[in-house]
C-alpha cells in the first residue's frame, strides 16, 4: 500500500457530463425518497394521533392503457400553466393575421362571425381563443320551453340517469356523486309556488322569507334546515364563502318569472328527482364537447338560480374524445367548476370541466375563483384546513355560495342565453 | 374542454298526432307534455340552439 501510495502517479481529469448529471440525478432521487419517507412517517404519526381521521390528498393514478399510465406520471397543470404562458406572448404585429389564418384553417375556425373583424387586435393566442361573436351569431331557440346548448360543441353523449349513474361514452359509468360531490349543497330552497296573485311585491316576498316556517307542497320546514339542510353531527360542513356579484335586475326579474312558472323539487331533491303526484321527475345529462377551434365561451342553457359553485382542483387530462372513451371517470378525475341550483322544473347543475390545454375556467359573476393556478391548492387547502379543524373528513371540493346575488332568489339568477364565462388556455 | 349538464325535467312525452294525440288520449302526464331531446351523438350543436324542450 505504501508503495502504491508513494509510486502511483496522481493525474486529475475532468468528470465527464454524463457521469456528473447521473451522479446530481441520483443524489436528488435520494434527497425526494429521504423526503417522501419523512412525509409519510408524519402523516401516519398524524393519523394515529387524530384516529385516523386527518385528511388526506392523494395524487390521482387513474388507471387505464399505457397512454393513459404515462400520462398520469406528466406534471398536466404544470404543462397547462406553461401552455398559457407562451400563448400570452404577443405576436409580432405582421404576423397575427397568416398566424390566427392558420390556426383557424387548422381548427375550422368561421372567421366571418368573429365579432372583431381586424385580427391584428389581437395580440396573442390566448385573446384570440377568448375571441367575443358578432351581435346576433348566436340566435336563441324562440321556445321558452326548450333547454339551449350551452356551448359551440359536438354531443358526446346524452340520457337519462338511473340509480345515481351516469353512463359515458362506450358504456362506462361513474356516480353523481363522484362528478358533482357527495355532499348536500349548502343551499337548497325550492321553486316559487306559481301564485295566482303574480303582480306579488317584492317587499311580500321578503316578509314570507322572514317567517319561522314556511309552507312547501304540504310540508313544513323551519328556515334554518329549509336553506342549509338539517343540522346533524354527521353531516360534515365544508368552507363555504358567499362569492356573488349582485345580479342585474333584468336578469332577476326574468328568471323570478321562470321559476314562478315551474313545479320544481323539494329541498329533498338534491339530485334524487322528485317524484310528486302533480308530475313525476327524472334526472337527465348531456356531454357537449369543444374543439380547439369553437367558440369558447359558454351561456345559460335556460333560465335559472345559482347557488352555491364546487371547485374540484383535479388533474388535468385531455378531454377529448378518444380519451372520453379510454379514461373510465375522465370528468370525475379532471378540475372542475360544479355550478349547482334550480330551474323551473327542479334541480340543475352545469359542469365545465377543464383540459390540459385549457385549463382556466372562468365564471363571470365568481369574484374569487381561480382555476388551474397556483392560487387553486390555497382554496382547497383551507377546505381541507377546515375540514381538520371540524374533525371531518375532507370533501375534495371547495365550496362557495351565490346567497347575496340576489334577495330574492339565493342565488345568481342567470337568464336563458346568458354569458356565464368561458375557458382561456392554459 | 367540456360541459357536462346534469337536470332534472318532467318525465313522459307528448305523442305524435299519428299515435293518437288528442283530448282523449294518452295520460294526463301525457298531456302536459315531459323532456324530449332534440340533438344526436356526435351532432354539431351551436349557442342558443335547441338541445331539448318540456
Amino acid at each position: 500500500l505504501r508503495t502504491a501510495l508513494r509510486d502511483t502517479k496522481v493525474v486529475w481529469k475532468p468528470i465527464p457530463i454524463g457521469l456528473g448529471i447521473a451522479f446530481l440525478g441520483g443524489f436528488q432521487f435520494y434527497r425526494t425518497q429521504a423526503r417522501h419517507n419523512e412525509e409519510e412517517k408524519a402523516r401516519q404519526q398524524q393519523e394515529l394521533e387524530d384516529g385516523g381521521k386527518a385528511p388526506k390528498r392523494q395524487r390521482i393514478r387513474p388507471s387505464g392503457p399505457w397512454q393513459v399510465q404515462i400520462m398520469s406520471t406528466l406534471p398536466l397543470k404544470a404543462m397547462s400553466r406553461i401552455w398559457g404562458r407562451f400563448n400570452e406572448l404577443e405576436i409580432p404585429y405582421y404576423l397575427r393575421v397568416p398566424g390566427f389564418k392558420l390556426y383557424g384553417w387548422i381548427f375550422g375556425v368561421n372567421f366571418d362571425e368573429i365579432n372583431e373583424p381586424d385580427l391584428h387586435v389581437f395580440p396573442n393566442l390566448a385573446s384570440f381563443f377568448y375571441r367575443t361573436l358578432k351581435p346576433g351569431a348566436r340566435p336563441l331557440d324562440p321556445n321558452p320551453n326548450a333547454l339551449l346548448s350551452p356551448a359551440d360543441g359536438k354531443v358526446i353523449q346524452f340520457g337519462t340517469i338511473d340509480n345515481g349513474e351516469v353512463e359515458q361514452v362506450k358504456g362506462v359509468t361513474y356516480s353523481l356523486d363522484a362528478l358533482l360531490g357527495s355532499q348536500k349543497p349548502t343551499r337548497a330552497t325550492p321553486n316559487p309556488k306559481p301564485s295566482a296573485d303574480r303582480s306579488k311585491s317584492a317587499d311580500q316576498e321578503i316578509i314570507r322569507a322572514d317567517e319561522e316556517f314556511a309552507q312547501v307542497n304540504g310540508i313544513s320546514y323551519t328556515l334554518p334546515n329549509l336553506f342549509s339542510g338539517p343540522e346533524s353531527k354527521d353531516t360534515p360542513k365544508t368552507a363555504t364563502e358567499d362569492q356573488s356579484t349582485p345580479a342585474r335586475a333584468s336578469s332577476e326579474q326574468e328568471v323570478r318569472d321562470s321559476l314562478a312558472l315551474g313545479d320544481g323539487g323539494t329541498p329533498d331533491s338534491w339530485w334524487q328527482p322528485v317524484s310528486t303526484s302533480a308530475r313525476p321527475t327524472a334526472l337527465y345529462y348531456a356531454v357537449i364537447y369543444l374543439a380547439p377551434g369553437d367558440y369558447h365561451r359558454f351561456h345559460s342553457p335556460c333560465s335559472w338560480v345559482v347557488e352555491s359553485r364546487r371547485h374540484f382542483a383535479g388533474e388535468l387530462f385531455s378531454v377529448s374524445p378518444y380519451l372520453q372513451r379510454t379514461l373510465p371517470g375522465l370528468f370525475t378525475l379532471n378540475e372542475r367548476v360544479v355550478l349547482l341550483g334550480r330551474w323551473r322544473y327542479g334541480f340543475f347543475s352545469y359542469t365545465p370541466v377543464g383540459a390540459t390545454n385549457v385549463g382556466s375556467i372562468k365564471i363571470n359573476f365568481d369574484k374569487e375563483l381561480r382555476t388551474n393556478s397556483l392560487t387553486t391548492d390555497t382554496a382547497a387547502d383551507r377546505a381541507a384546513a377546515a375540514a381538520a379543524e371540524n374533525k371531518q373528513p375532507y370533501s375534495g371540493f371547495a365550496e362557495a355560495t351565490y346567497n347575496g346575488a340576489s334577495a330574492l332568489l339565493h342565488g345568481q339568477p342567470l337568464k336563458r342565453g346568458e354569458e356565464m364565462g368561458g375557458f382561456q388556455l392554459g | 374542454s367540456t360541459i357536462v349538464l346534469v337536470f332534472e325535467a318532467p318525465k313522459g312525452r307528448r305523442p305524435s298526432f299519428d299515435e293518437g294525440w288528442g283530448e282523449a288520449s294518452g295520460t294526463e302526464e301525457d298531456r302536459r307534455g315531459g323532456w324530449r331531446w332534440n340533438i344526436k351523438p356526435g351532432q354539431y350543436v351551436q349557442v342558443g340552439q335547441a338541445i331539448g324542450w318540456v
